[in-house]
């Protein structure tokens, strides 16, 4: 298989060709407008005003909310997406692996590492809860696709996001090569 | 040049003025 | 709501994520690009009136159309260069010829570009091990014993 895509960036970082970065930055944020967007008037066909009025919530692709987002001028307010609040955060520090990833997601620890380019004072336990999510579900996700050898998997990444689903099947492929290894 | 002669001639000549020129640097992985 | 194409490029590589080279989606590159020029010329009539006649609240709807010309710019530029990277796999897996299915999928300037990176690849190759060269699309595997 020598096709080798652009891989996703790591972390806050985001590789500009990379098919998974652009996928995941088609994500919806909750965002509000700070401001009118003039002439935009799309979000409500109804209203006769062609403009965005300010305070107007609207579902925002994290790549235009990146785009608009501004620290001087603010032009859009990013809220958490349901999951990355308290509640859901106390369900994950409980026990992660209850979890239907891929349901909540599927780009879970991806936009929650994306969410960090937006200021809030909950960034640090927003990390947190993604990191310890990760180390939470990794034993058994390595555990499940060490001994999935040969077998149908779709049962064993049902519930898992994008990046655990990579990392089960970089699982898978040591297992393989190393089947084939000692068949010689 | 392989590449940006080819992203130039299917794509990027026929962008607005401002976005003509894509940095290739970008396709190499941090 | 714009780049909806743009993205609907991406999602159709992504769902052929096995390295197969769909057909190249000429219509739809030319779809975003008519959107480009479109978001582009009212951004220049803004922009007009908002220096001639101070019109600053225009600001954020420029901004906005700025970050769509971006995003259709990105993906049409992950779109072509993803089918490069399919492409470029092809020439170690099939050899310098391709089979006619394969290249009734690729456009004239990919089979231009496949062409300029046979001759790179072959000046590389010719260059490795002495007099002879090297053919380093050989034996990608290791040998059974």
């Amino acid at each position: 298989q020598s096709y080798l895509p652009v891989p996703p960036g790591v972390g806050m970082e985001e590789n500009f060709l990379s098919l998974d970065d652009i996928l995941l930055s088609q994500e919806k944020l909750p965002t509000r407008t700070e401001c009118v967007f003039p002439r935009l008037g799309f979000v409500e066909k109804t209203s006769d005003t062609r403009d965005i009025p300010e305070g107007t919530k609207m579902e925002m692709p994290l790549w235009l909310a990146k785009g608009l987002y501004d620290n001087k001028r603010r032009l859009v307010s990013v809220e958490q997406p349901k999951i990355y609040r308290q509640g859901w955060r106390t369900v994950f520090s409980a026990d992660p692996n209850v979890v239907d990833l891929h349901k909540m997601g599927p780009y879970y620890y991806g936009l929650g590492s994306q969410l960090l380019h937006f200021d809030s004072p909950e960034n640090p336990e927003i990390a947190q809860t993604v990191l310890q999510t990760y180390i939470g579900r990794f034993r058994r996700i390595m555990d499940s696709s060490q001994n999935a050898y040969n077998e149908d998997t779709s049962a064993l990444v049902e519930r898992l996001d994008v990046l655990e689903r990579s990392l089960f099947r970089t699982g898978q492929i040591g297992l393989n090569d190393f089947q084939r290894w000692e068949k010689g | 040049a392989n590449t940006e002669t080819y992203l130039k001639s299917v794509a990027l000549k026929h962008m607005p003025p401002n976005l003509q020129a894509v940095d290739l640097g970008k396709s190499v992985q941090k | 709501m714009f780049c909806e194409k743009a993205i609907e490029l991406i999602r159709e590589l992504q769902r052929a994520s096995d390295g197969q080279l769909p057909a190249f989606n000429e219509d739809g590159i030319r779809q975003v690009l008519e959107e480009m020029k479109a978001l582009y010329e009212q951004n220049q009539t803004d922009v007009n009136e908002a220096k001639s006649e101070g019109r600053s609240d225009l600001i954020p709807t420029i901004k906005f159309r700025h970050c769509c010309l971006l995003r259709n710019q990105r993906c049409i530029a992950a779109y072509l260069y993803d089918r490069l990277l399919r492409i470029r796999s092809l020439r170690w897996e099939y050899g310098s010829v391709l089979p006619t299915s394969i290249r009734f999928h690729m456009c004239a300037e990919e089979l231009e570009w496949f062409n300029q990176y046979k001759k790179s690849l072959a000046t590389y190759m010719r260059s490795l091990g002495g007099d002879e060269g090297l053919d380093v699309t050989q034996d990608m595997q290791p040998p059974k014993s």
